[in-house]
Formats: structure tokens, sequence, C-alpha cells
């Protein structure tokens, strides 16, 4: 499951 | 970070210098199509709007801020400085064909309706789409100088990358989000066919043509 909290990709 | 990451971040650093170098010292942007930049700036400024929310690295927030200044000083260099060798004849795809879906797409699927995650959500839509107006650019005129087919490949190897990236943070983390893979190999596979031809012709040092 992702976290969609903080998107760390550019 | 891994190095597929790394790698695809610098391929698309790469890229973006490569084409504001090459309109700076040709005085020209002849060939290149406006609207694929003034969508890449919107891509950029709604996704990074989070360098207020969060912070994650040094290198992410740098990053940022870089490809931020790199797309608007093309913009900027395409529609003021050296507007007069604009081909505008030749860029008439309809951007707002792919903006207002899009959008709509934000809205509808998303991780979290929020302001800040449905513009997230549509930069990411949008870049999957975002270089259409070139590539239908160069199918228009049937040719692209070698640079901005170099321009094109680096654009095009960063969404590969990111593709192994991906793989490669599900194996190791758990990791995945779905609306950026989607949204990636939709991307990604706008330039297939680009990549074939860039094989083929520029490598073996023929100019970018389409066959007749």
């Amino acid at each position: 499951s992702g976290d969609y909290e903080v998107h760390d990709e550019l | 970070m891994n190095v597929f990451r790394l790698v695809g971040d610098l391929s698309h650093l790469l890229a973006i210098i490569m084409l504001l170098k090459k309109i700076w010292s040709s005085r020209s942007c002849a060939g290149i199509s406006g609207k694929s930049q003034l969508l890449f700036a919107l891509v950029f400024t709604t996704r990074y709007l989070d360098l207020f929310t969060s912070f994650i690295s040094v290198y992410n927030t740098s990053m940022k801020v870089i490809y931020i200044l790199c797309a608007y000083a093309t913009v900027y260099l395409i529609y003021v400085k050296f507007k007069a060798t604009y081909d505008h004849n030749h860029d008439t795809f309809r951007a707002e064909f792919l903006v207002v879906p899009v959008g709509g797409l934000a809205f509808l699927v998303n991780h979290d309706f929020t302001p800040l995650e449905i513009l997230w959500t549509f930069s990411i839509y949008l870049e999957s789409v975002a270089i259409m107006p070139q590539l239908f650019m160069i199918s228009k005129t049937g040719e692209a100088e070698s640079i901005t087919s170099h321009y094109l490949f680096c654009l095009g190897g960063y969404r590969a990358l990111y593709i192994i990236n991906w793989l490669y943070r599900f194996y190791s983390e758990g990791f995945f989000d779905l609306i950026a893979i989607v949204a990636g190999c939709v991307q990604t596979i706008l330039y297939c066919d680009f990549f074939y031809l860039y094989i083929t012709k520029v490598i073996y040092g023929q100019k970018l043509s389409l066959p007749a």
C-alpha cells in the first residue's frame, strides 16, 4: 500500500 | 532513493537543460512546441505546491526549484525573448483538449479530495500527455533537429527509468502509487514510436525525419 500523505518522488 | 530514480531525475534534468541551452545558443526555438513547454511549466507549478507544506530532503527541494525555474525560463525564451523564431504555424495542437479532460479526471480519480491532492493528481495526468503538442509538431513538419531528438530521448528515458524505480520500490518497500504508475506507463508508451525512430535514425547520424 502506498503512503499518499507525502509524495516523495519528483 | 534508488539508483533508477536518481538517474531518471538526472536524465530529466539533462533534457530540460539541453533544451534551454539549445534555444539559448542558437538564439532560436524553431521546431520546439511552446505549448508543450507551457504545459510542463503548469505541471511543475501544480505538482510542487507541496514545497510550501512538506519538506522531504535538500535534494528533493532543490530539484523541484530547479525544474520550476528552468520550465519558466524555457517558456520565457520561447514566448518573449526569441518569439520571432517561434514556429507557431506548426504548433497547432489544441492544448485545451488535454487540460480540460485531465482536469476533469483529476477531480474524479484521486487519492484524496483535497485541493493540493487534486492539483498533484492533475499534474501527474497532465505530465503524461504534455509532450503530445511536441510530437504532433514533429509529425506535422516531418522532422526534428538532432538536439530536439536528444531532448525527447532523455525525457523518455526518465519515464522508462521511473517505471523500473516503481518495480524496485514495490518489491523492496511494498510502495506503490497506482495513479503515478498508470500515468507514467501511458506517458512512456507515447514515447515508444519516437524511441524506435531515434534508435534507427538519430544514432546512425541522420536527422530524424518521418518516413514519407
